[in-house]
């Protein structure tokens, strides 16, 4: 059974993931997100984390089961089979949209929402391009969820908690009724997911924004 | 090949949003 | 065995990452890059093309083993144990490195190399903040195999092909010999990767550049 201290700092999106996955696996798994253990801003630029984490980015899974440290958040380590999926063709599916979250989703969505959270300033045209782009990725996803209950296989996997967490602002932010009611399918299985009770546990109760938020000077 | 390229989608500006992010977070933290 | 038909634009680095893989597994891959197969620009916009793949992205791997085909260069499903990691602790190790590809050097690399192949409008600032992440980017990889051959374990997995082929236009266009210096561990893993039949038969001879290519207005 995998274990390990995952530092990190509070609301950190990219921490849940891998809490999720614990919770799911059975990992035990300790956070460190306050002082003395690891504070934001001043043990991530100390040269000692810094020789063992080169890129710098938190949230850090340690101990790794090596000493080369990419996968910040651990997900695959803290994972399980089911969770990675079962079958070649079912953990080929994960990957992708592992990747697909990566690489399609995150992109757009800090785009649309780091403005509204006063994380970098806003940009009007990069704010409606972005929120095409979540708009073609709704309808893919909502393709997608029309006759499945979860993205790969018939139970949560690393893909479902993967993407959920890219969403996770998106639907707490700016998805609000008028825009998020053309995908139906999404809305069910992210909300399948949020109560479930594994994703609970680490992310409490999620609720839908009703109205868009602004851009927060 | 190189026109083919340039219709990539790439996120040039991963670098500042990670960096945004960062700061944002720190700050938070105090 | 997986076999299949790559549909791809030449010189199209993602694809030579399907095709690299193909050649260590023994997958049996057709490449489709002209027309009438396929004609990028116009295959991929087609209503066909996108109801079956919806990102629109090229390359793409047909046959895929589901209705879902997001890995567009399906380089899962084109490798076997051995390139994806035979241990659970390689194929995390894997993930990685491919993972760190997409997203901490393709962002870096695209902005530095595009204008100096005239497509993209040069930015000084950009580029300069460019140059910077790839010599963060090459520091963690000379670090890394100070003491090590491959990437992951003793031979080529998916980890070296992908990080080679993300590394592609850097070292043919702007990685002269002054700037590569000081990270001779990652020149000479790059050179024993490009060097080997199963990436020759692919990439043909790579040539690493002497002189840094400027901004091709």
């Amino acid at each position: 059974m995998a274990a390990g201290t995952l530092y990190t700092y509070p609301e950190n999106w990219r921490a849940f993931k891998a809490q999720i996955a614990a919770q799911y696996s059975g990992a035990r798994l300790k956070i460190a997100s306050a002082s003395p253990a690891f504070t934001f801003g001043q043990t991530n630029r100390s040269p000692a984390f810094l020789s063992n984490f080169p890129l710098g980015k938190v949230s850090i899974l340690m101990p790794f089961f090596n000493s080369c440290v990419l996968d910040v958040d651990g997900i695959y380590q803290l994972s399980n089979d089911a969770l990675r999926g079962s079958t070649p063709q079912d953990s080929a599916q994960v990957l992708q949209w592992v990747s697909f979250a990566d690489s399609e989703i995150i992109p757009p969505a800090s785009a649309w929402v780091f403005p509204t959270l006063g994380i970098m300033q806003f940009n009007k045209q990069a704010t409606e391009q972005a929120k095409e782009e979540v708009k073609r990725i709704l309808a893919i996803l909502n393709q997608h969820l029309n006759t499945r209950t979860f993205l790969v296989g018939e139970r949560v996997s690393l893909a479902d908690i993967t993407v959920v967490c890219s969403l996770l602002w998106l639907y707490k932010q700016v998805l609000e009724p008028a825009f998020r009611q053309p995908y139906p399918n999404v809305t069910r299985w992210f909300l399948t997911c949020v109560n479930q009770p594994q994703f609970k546990a680490v992310l409490g109760e999620v609720k839908l924004c009703e109205k868009m938020a602004q851009f927060d000077a | 090949a190189a026109e083919c390229l340039a219709q990539e989608r790439i996120w040039f500006d991963k670098p500042r949003y990670d960096e945004a992010e960062r700061q944002f977070y720190e700050r938070m933290n105090g």
